[in-house]
């Protein structure tokens, strides 16, 4: 599968519908403190299936939703969708009769989380299953959040096995 | 779950010591399985010689040299099971500028074979400049944030004009 | 020891919430003390609230302001106890070109009334263009410091040179 | 007491004699990554009483000794010495005579250190007091080690706790 757009409302500070373009080769991110990079990436581990409100930096996932600010008041659901070319037809094979895969996660407030793929509900763990069979997800290697790196510098050695352990 | 866990290593192994020798321009550096017999209660150690140093445990090493190092193992991991994205969160940081270029050398050269599509976010300017594209996140709105396209040349014209 | 923690932590407390928003220009921050009714068993945490955001414990900010704020608390127990000398190895890594800027305008304030030295590494064009004098660090032996007086003008001019 | 010079000969990367002027105001110290920036920073707590090995990235104090390259041997000898500025005599009594003051620590190779004050063999602890006595020392907040602001984020409510507590 390819990655070709990533889509968040309400997810955090992203409260406007918001859309991503992932093109081939180098995408830089930028811009000052506090603006909302991090965010992004984080959306984008979460529609994967990333169900630890810790490693969103929350104390539960409805911490995910835009919480409000002086000027707008907070919302009740939150969405990230992903747009997967699926054209050379790696997906499970449930999911593999389309050339595109649309993935999308919604929460609502003490309601929780839905799934679906191209509009059919699925459950967390197909979703999970769909990406780690592309060899990615929301704790692969090659989702570096920040401060992981410095975080791998001060494991000990027993939690970095455990690293490569997952990883392979 | 052993044998997987061998054969991972060797293979991470084999693509750290010549990722490590590229980001560092020479030297070399290997991982080691410490502190027990069973490879599932061991400890994964590793060991740097940036050139002309003496061989070290990562903890000796300096902040910019064990960051180096790290995005090293990082990428073998990579190397070693493919992903169709790969996202690095200011992993650049502590980075001076001789070795963000050598990183952005290697996204470049991981990048060229269209199999992976790589998101970097960053504060480094040669970083952004080595980009294929940039977008920016702005909270023009306090609390509210806004994605928006950035134009590389006009971008790296406006940084030159601040730093004049 | 009770009565010389709680003393420290409201004079700690006081200059926190000054300098937080002299750093973010704005928004408010401060300390609690948590988890115990004794001070000597209980835990610090720290609640900040960068301007037009809503109040959050630290761990919920962004990279960059979690970095700002622990600034103005290393600065908030310095003032406590003002030292002869302030060291700092890389505390501007995580900050944007803004922050920086804030930052320096305040080492400049707390350096004026000439009572402490401050030793100031750093990556950063910035922090090293607002120094009074700059030393750099070579290794052209490999493993061999050297110390090397570095001419303020000179430096921002080579490095616009190489941005160029 | 105001700090004016260090100077270092043998300690770790710095093997040649050196000596660093430490002005008024600002001074802001460059270069690339590995070429001994954070080393002068661990000399100057190193020479004030800092006595954990693992506070110096070492395994054991005598790492903190120059331990050769291709081209040179190891030395067996590190030393770093601190100039002061005594004039406003607020140093212990035992040291407070002078107008100048020259604390240094030598380390031989498994044999320790030595400390001299004014060329006069004292013990850690006096010059640990003597920077105690002015607000500074290894473990003062105002030596801040690099990575020290990613450990204070990272750190639980009660080891925040402890570091008020010590700068108390
Ligand atoms: N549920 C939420 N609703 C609204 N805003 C939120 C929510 N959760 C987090 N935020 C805001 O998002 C901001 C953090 O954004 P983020 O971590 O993406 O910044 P960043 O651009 O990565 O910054 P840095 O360069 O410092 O790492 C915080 O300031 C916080 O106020
Ligand atoms: N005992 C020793 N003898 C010789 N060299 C040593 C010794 N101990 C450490 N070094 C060298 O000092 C270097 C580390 O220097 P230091 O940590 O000061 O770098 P730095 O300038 O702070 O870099 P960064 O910008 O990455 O933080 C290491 O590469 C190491 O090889
Ligand atoms: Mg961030
Ligand atoms: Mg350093």
């Amino acid at each position: 599968v390819q990655f070709n757009k990533l889509r968040l409302s309400g997810f955090k500070s992203f409260v406007e519908a918001t859309e991503l373009d992932i093109g081939k080769g180098l995408t830089g991110i930028i811009g000052p403190n506090g603006c909302g990079k991090s965010n992004l990436v984080e959306a984008l581990r979460w529609v994967m299936g990333e169900n630890s409100p810790k490693r969103m930096r929350s104390s539960g996932m409805d911490d995910v939703i835009f919480s409000g600010t002086e000027q707008r008041p907070q919302r009740n659901t939150a969405e990230v969708s992903l747009h997967l070319d699926n054209t050379d037809r790696t997906a499970p094979a449930e999911m593999n009769d389309a050339d595109e895969l649309h993935v999308s996660r919604k929460i609502e407030r003490e309601v929780g989380s839905v799934y679906k793929v191209n509009g059919k509900s699925v459950r967390m763990r197909d979703v999970q299953i769909l990406f780690a069979d592309s060899s990615i997800g929301a704790h692969s290697p090659a989702m570096v959040s920040q401060g992981r790196v410095a975080d791998m510098i001060n494991a000990k050695p027993t939690q970095r096995r455990m690293v490569l352990e997952e990883a392979a | 779950a052993r044998e997987r866990l061998l054969s991972a290593f060797d293979t991470v192994n084999a693509h750290f010591q010549k990722l490590f020798s590229r980001l560092f321009n020479g030297g070399s550096a290997y991982l080691k399985l410490i502190e027990a017999d069973d490879p599932l209660e061991s400890g994964l150690e590793i060991y740097a010689q940036p050139p002309g140093k003496k061989p070290a445990v990562l903890s000796l090493l300096s902040g910019g040299e064990q960051t180096l190092t790290s995005i090293a193992l990082i990428f073998a991991m990579f190397l070693t099971n493919p992903a169709p994205i790969c996202v690095l969160d200011e992993v650049d940081a502590p980075l001076d500028e001789s070795n963000v270029d050598r990183f952005c050398t290697l996204l470049e050269d991981l990048a060229k074979d269209g199999k992976t599509r790589f998101m970097v976010i960053t504060h480094h300017r040669m970083t952004m400049a080595r980009m294929d594209r940039l977008y920016g996140v702005t909270m023009s709105e306090k609390g509210v944030s806004q994605l928006v396209s950035v134009d590389l040349a006009q971008h790296a014209l406006q940084l030159d004009q601040q730093a004049a």
